[in-house]
């Protein structure tokens, strides 16, 4: 499967 | 047998400063499937614990696990962990593995 692949990103938050 | 467990470790982290210091990257839907410290802030709660380190997954904050949750709510439960007054801490269950 090649889903992985087509995850996006994440933004990054500042906690 | 043959699954191995990934270490994990409690950090508490006391409120000694007024921001937690962190910034995260990650949850559910994305790359990263749970949240990862990507900055550690000098001055921050966080950093005065000195436990904490760059590229640490949360598993769990105050013992609610972030499995399945997106950034914004992983983000807020993390927010809102800090922010309670019911506490002068707040305890991540964080592990070196992805």
């Amino acid at each position: 499967r090649e889903k992985r692949l087509t995850l996006p990103p994440s933004e990054i938050t500042l906690l | 047998p043959g699954v191995l467990e990934p270490t994990s470790t409690l950090v508490r982290v006391a409120r000694t400063a007024s921001t937690l210091g962190i910034a995260i990257e990650g949850g559910a839907n994305t790359r990263q499937p749970l949240p990862r410290i990507v900055t550690i802030q000098k001055g921050g709660s966080a950093y005065n614990c000195g436990q904490l380190r760059v590229g640490q997954v949360i598993l769990e904050v105050n013992g609610i696990s972030l499995r399945g949750r997106e950034h914004q709510e992983a983000a807020r439960l993390i927010a809102e962990a800090f922010k309670t007054k019911e506490r002068d801490h707040i305890e991540f269950l964080v592990t070196e593995f992805n």
